[in-house]
């Protein structure tokens, strides 16, 4: 059988807002390690690659390895049922065609289940090759979620030009131009502080709709890391973490688009 | 025409 109890279940809640944008449904895959999931939206423009370590859980079994295919908007509907620092238990059977949610309240005075049907996934796993990325910059979470917001507004594309001097976002629509430059600051300690890891100059070109959603995790974390390489795609992170527990990671992976 | 890749061209199917 599979258990898992999370001590913050309000995680799971962000976890969902980061990805429900891009995905309608997604197998979850269990094994001794923990919970993953991959999954590429309906374009296969992006692939979400989440990973939530088993040492993250306050309790943790899998017996067999075990994939179970969800309806995330079902999911969201049933922790909409839950309060954020409610215990949340995920449990199923072996082979069973339903995955149970416990919600415990902090107190302990209230405990609720609810049942799900799981879902016959066709699983398309991606192999996604090593990279050693040309640039990996690493910024506040909210500081990229309102640079995508605002330039969002410009155009339907935004071009990420990371050089030494620091990063450059840039769009163009009807309106106008918009362009947000950061200089890397090394200012020791400071949450704000921008740090570009530059092996050689890359610029590339993406959907701003994707990045938006890929902003939605911004909940999860104070940091991202997004990695670049001449035409190959985008890697967001973002750490799933609190300031003590470590649960693991979500990753977006965006093609970037092409030079006319 | 949207010049928009896809990741498959990238990824490969395992």
């Amino acid at each position: 059988m599979f258990e898992a109890r999370l001590a913050e279940g309000g995680i799971l809640k962000k976890v969902l807002d980061a990805i429900k944008e891009l995905l309608n449904e997604a197998s979850f895959d269990c094994s001794e390690a923990g919970l993953q999931l991959q999954a590429m939206d309906n374009s296969h423009v992006s692939l979400v690659s989440l990973n939530l370590r088993a040492e993250g859980f306050e309790n943790y079994r899998c017996d067999r390895n075990m994939s179970m295919g969800m309806n995330l908007a079902s999911l969201v509907k049933i922790m909409k049922c839950s309060a954020n620092d409610d215990v949340l238990t995920i449990k199923a059977q072996d082979n069973a065609d339903v995955v149970t949610f416990v919600f415990e309240s902090k107190n302990g005075d209230r405990v609720s289940d609810f049942d799900m049907k799981l879902m016959n996934l066709d699983q398309e796993h991606l192999g996604i090759p090593e990279t050693d990325y040309a640039c990996v910059i690493k910024m506040p979470s909210n500081e990229f979620a309102k640079i995508v917001r605002d330039l969002s507004q410009f155009g339907e594309s935004i071009a990420i030009a990371c050089s030494k001097q620091g990063v450059k976002f840039s769009s163009t629509g009807d309106i106008g131009t918009g362009n947000i430059k950061l200089a890397q600051n090394s200012s020791a300690d400071s949450d704000d502080k921008v740090v570009v890891d530059l092996q050689e100059p890359v610029t590339l070109t993406f959907a701003s709709r994707y990045l938006n959603s890929f902003a939605k995790a911004a909940g999860l974390s104070e940091k991202v890391t997004l990695s670049m390489s001449p035409d190959v795609p985008l890697v967001v992170e973002f750490k799933v973490a609190t300031s003590d527990n470590d649960y693991g990671y979500i990753r977006y992976y965006l093609a970037p688009k092409i030079e006319d | 025409k949207d010049n928009q890749q896809t990741l498959i061209v990238y990824f490969i199917g395992t």
